[in-house]
């Protein structure tokens, strides 16, 4: 086990068990600016831990980032975990993180979906769903990105429990998404909302269950469009930007339209590289580059809100 | 431990809208055992689905009677998730 988060191997995948001990790493050498939170247990009983960066205030306007909500997405808790590494190392060093940290608060929630990670180690590298039983059905889990109260049950999901996108009895059935929906309500200032996945090189805002446009669309689309620039800028990995719907395909009861129903105007969907062949098996030697490019657009959608309070 | 010999990603470029509703037909066949990692969205657009070593004949068949391009993205998802597992234990180690 790395003895601090400096020893800390960013360029391999880790285990459940060794990002939770990062995480208490990280926590126990920033206890001024990270501490780590509860929201919820998961289907299965794992704690669901989120990293709170605050430099102090109380209930102060915040932005939301997760990963590895599909778990066979290992580059996402990987870069998940980069993330926490960069913003201890940034805060006081880079301009631009400091004056977000010195106003907004950043939560981190690296693994999103514990049971099918921890399943992705153990049994079957390739599970994306939750790993929660159904009634009458012997396939389990759910697609915790269809589960979410906003266009649920609509086109652009699937009704089958044996499906990969299967939207599950009801919204927020799923404990790993109601957790994340009590934590948001319970917040009630949170501003910006980055949801993590892989692969296909893509940054997109609501909406995917409606062609309608968002109300916000022409300035999610130029926060989206300088993001993926400040991307590309540094290795060249080519991204898309659009809504759900019109870059992708019709996707019901996803994260972010939930989010963004809730007032939340800067909620995003990444899907990070695989630039390749390799699809869900990113090679561990992509997994910091990754981290790089994305953590630039981060910065910017981070900055804009800074400078666009609503 | 679920194994993943002899599967294999195929990345499937569909020309146009008939025949993304051609690939769209397969998604629906449960006994194929199909894992789209990438679903059928619009033309143009790259669908990755990884096959079982059962079902890649039938598949390859049904594309190509259709005259639906393809490549080989990952000739056996298996050797890879081994290099995964070494790289994990090797640098663990």
């Amino acid at each position: 086990w790395a003895r601090s988060s400096d020893t800390f191997n960013y360029a391999t995948y880790h285990t459940l068990e060794e990002i939770y001990g990062f995480l208490d790493l990280l926590v126990a050498e920033h206890p001024q600016l990270v501490s780590k939170l509860q929201i919820g247990s998961s289907y299965e009983g794992r704690p669901i831990y989120v990293l709170k960066f605050s430099t102090g205030g109380s209930n102060r306007p915040a932005i939301w980032i997760d990963t590895g909500i599909h778990s066979r997405e290992w580059v996402t808790q990987a870069s998940g975990v980069w993330f926490a590494k960069k913003i201890t190392q940034d805060y006081g060093q880079d301009p631009t993180l400091t004056a977000i940290l010195d106003s907004l608060d950043i939560f981190l929630e690296i693994v999103t979906n514990p049971d099918g990670f921890a399943f992705t180690h153990s049994k079957n590298r390739m599970w994306r769903k939750t790993r929660s039983l159904t009634e009458g059905s012997s396939c389990v889990g759910v697609d915790p990105n269809r589960n979410w109260d906003a266009g649920f049950g609509l086109p652009g999901a699937s009704s089958n429990p044996c499906s990969e996108t299967y939207h599950g009895k009801f919204a927020n059935s799923e404990v790993e998404v109601k957790s994340i929906v009590d934590f948001v309500k319970n917040h009630g200032n949170i501003k910006a909302f980055i949801s993590i996945h892989s692969y296909s090189q893509l940054l997109m805002y609501p909406y995917g269950y409606t062609e309608e446009a968002a109300p916000d669309r022409d300035e999610l689309d130029q926060v989206a469009k300088s993001a993926v620039t400040a991307l590309t800028s540094l290795y060249g990995t080519k991204f898309e930007y659009g809504s759900i719907i019109k870059t992708i395909y019709q996707a019901s009861g996803t994260t972010v339209d939930w989010t963004y129903s809730q007032g939340i105007k800067y909620s995003f969907t990444f899907e990070l590289r695989d630039t390749g062949r390799y699809g869900f098996l990113l090679p561990a030697s992509q997994i910091v580059p990754t981290a790089q490019e994305t953590w630039l657009a981060l910065r910017i959608i981070m900055e804009h809100t800074l400078n666009h309070p609503y | 431990k679920e194994n993943f010999a002899g599967h294999q990603v195929l990345r499937i470029s569909a020309a146009d809208e008939a025949q993304v509703q051609k690939v769209k037909e397969l998604e629906d066949l449960e006994h194929l055992q199909l894992d789209f990692w990438r679903g059928p969205t619009h033309p143009g657009a790259p669908i990755d689905v990884r096959v079982p070593f059962p079902s890649l004949q039938a598949v390859k068949i049904f594309l190509e009677a259709h005259g639906i391009g393809y490549t080989t993205m990952i000739e056996d998802v298996q050797a890879l998730l081994d290099e995964e597992q070494e790289q994990m234990f090797a640098l663990r180690a």
